[in-house]
This record gives C-alpha cells, sequence and structure tokens, in this order.
C-alpha cells in the first residue's frame, strides 16, 4: 500500500458539496461513492442527482435520514439510473420523485458491498484504494465545533450518526490520517474536509464501509 | 420582544459552545491535533445540530473478511 493515497489527485472526487438545512448526508455519502466510481472507469467526473436519490429511495426518510447502504440497495434492487445533477437539482427538501425512462441516460449501481472494518483499517486503506472513495457512517457529534486537524480523541464510536465520503490517506507524519469529504460545504473544516486518525476506529469510521461496483 | 428572546437564547448556546471548545481542545497539543472553535454551527444547541444535520443510520455491516467478494 502506499504510505498516501488521495482520489483527488486523480481528479476522480467532485467537489465539496453543501447539503444545508436537510438531513441528505447519507445521499450526498451514496451518490459520491458512485459518482468517483463512474469517473475511475474512465468516464468525465460528473456530479450526479442527489435529490433523485433522496426523492425515490423510498426505504430512506429523505430529509429525516437514511442510510448509504439502504440507498446503494435500493439503487442496486432497482437498477434505477442516476440522472446528472444538472438535470434534477438539488433543493434540500424532499420532493416528489421524478421517473426516467429506462432509455434515459445515467449511472446505475450494479452491486455494492458493505462491511465492518473494525480492527482491520489497514485492510480498509486497501478497499480504498482497490475500490475507490468508500460511503462511511461516523460519530460525528463534536464535528459541530471542529475547525481543522487531525481527530484522535472524544470522537466516540458510540453511535453512527453521519454519512461521509472517504477519498484518502496519509500514514507519512507522526498521526497517520484518514481524508473525509464532508456535505457542510466548503467553510466548515478543511475546505469541507475532516482529517480523522487511522486506527482505533476513531468517530466509528471502520463501522460500516461501503464500495461501490457500477 | 421574541428577538431579544432568541437574541438570548443563540448567546447562551455561544457560550455553551466556547465551554466545549475548551473541553475538546484540552485533549491533545500535538502540532495536528485538531482544533476546535467558533463556526458556522457555534450558535445552535447541541439538539438543534443533532436534528438538522445528524441524521444518517448505519445497517449493521458484516465483518470484513477479507475475501475478494463482489457484494
Amino acid at each position: 500500500l502506499p504510505a498516501k493515497f488521495d482520489w483527488r489527485d486523480k481528479a476522480v472526487v467532485a467537489p465539496v458539496q453543501n447539503q444545508q438545512a436537510c438531513g441528505s448526508c447519507w445521499a450526498f455519502s451514496a451518490v459520491g461513492a458512485m459518482q468517483s466510481v463512474h469517473a475511475i472507469g474512465g468516464s468525465q467526473l460528473e456530479q450526479l442527482s442527489v435529490q433523485q436519490v433522496l426523492d425515490c429511495s423510498f426505504k430512506n426518510g429523505g430529509c429525516n435520514g437514511g442510510s448509504p447502504s439502504s440507498a446503494l440497495n435500493w439503487l442496486k434492487q432497482t437498477r434505477v439510473k442516476l440522472v446528472p445533477q444538472s438535470e434534477y437539482t438539488y433543493k434540500a427538501r424532499t420532493g416528489i420523485c421524478h421517473f426516467f425512462s429506462q432509455s434515459h441516460d445515467g449511472v446505475a449501481v450494479k452491486n455494492f458491498t458493505a462491511n465492518d472494518f473494525g480492527g482491520q483499517e489497514e485492510a480498509m486503506m486497501g478497499q480504498l484504494v482497490e475500490r475507490g472513495p468508500l460511503a462511511v457512517v461516523v460519530d460525528a457529534v463534536s464535528w459541530q465545533d471542529y475547525l481543522g486537524g487531525i481527530i484522535q480523541h472524544h470522537c466516540s464510536s458510540q453511535w453512527s450518526n453521519h454519512a461521509v465520503l472517504l477519498v484518502g490517506y496519509d500514514t507519512t507524519g507522526d498521526i497517520p490520517y484518514w481524508i473525509v469529504q464532508n456535505s457542510w460545504g466548503t467553510t466548515w473544516g478543511n475546505e469541507g474536509y475532516v482529517y480523522i486518525k487511522i486506527g482505533d476506529n476513531v468517530c466509528g469510521i471502520a463501522d460500516s464501509v461501503a464500495a461501490v461496483f457500477l | 420582544e421574541v428577538s431579544s428572546e432568541e437574541f438570548k437564547r443563540r448567546h447562551l448556546y455561544f457560550q455553551d459552545a466556547t465551554k466545549r471548545h475548551e473541553f475538546l481542545n484540552s485533549f491533545s497539543t500535538a502540532p495536528r491535533a485538531a482544533k476546535y472553535g467558533i463556526n458556522q454551527f457555534s450558535d445552535l444547541s447541541q439538539k438543534e445540530f443533532r436534528d438538522l444535520y445528524l441524521r444518517a443510520s448505519a445497517d449493521r455491516a458484516p465483518l470484513f473478511s477479507g475475501l475478494k467478494t463482489e457484494g
């Protein structure tokens, strides 16, 4: 495994977005993984519609919450093709699902895996390098006050409450850390990113890690 | 009247936030350790913040077995 790895260096990670006052992080996390894996596969990096997942993934609760793996499961079962964000823009509120014909262009999920990497964060590094950015859930209670730097303490893995996109890691310094894209805009954290110490399952980052196959 | 009530409430949340920052920053002084402080969420109560932004859940995921599975 390389000592540091960052999918942003390969221009396959879309810009940081802002979920605004809507509990849609789960949709941003799942769609973020899809659009990156789509770009890794050779397509042009294109932002896909988060609103389509928010409105149509009936097993989730729209702005009231959901889970990335449940969204990926819905996409896998229904073979729904995600359209570009430009065709179905983000509104920060749950709306009526827009349906598109099967002939309409879009990106479908062929399969996905969701695993607990607790105690196996080195294997998780390998999964990231091999599969592309990963949709993960964390305990982000202390992120309300986060300004930057590497989170090492006081970020329990008591309960998962937020979903984000794991895009890289860096083990070259004193404290090895994950590089995580959040969906709270670029004014939060490190221009929208948060760094989390690797090892000890800080913030519960290894509890539920989803990789996408398109 | 309402706005001064609201102002008082937000000011209280802000004060709570600064106490949290002091606690969280006390954990580590390592150069690259996380820093906590005033940001766009500082005048939200912890409950408001949780209700607005922490709405994800995680389905129980099987332990990674190291096998190369396709899901």
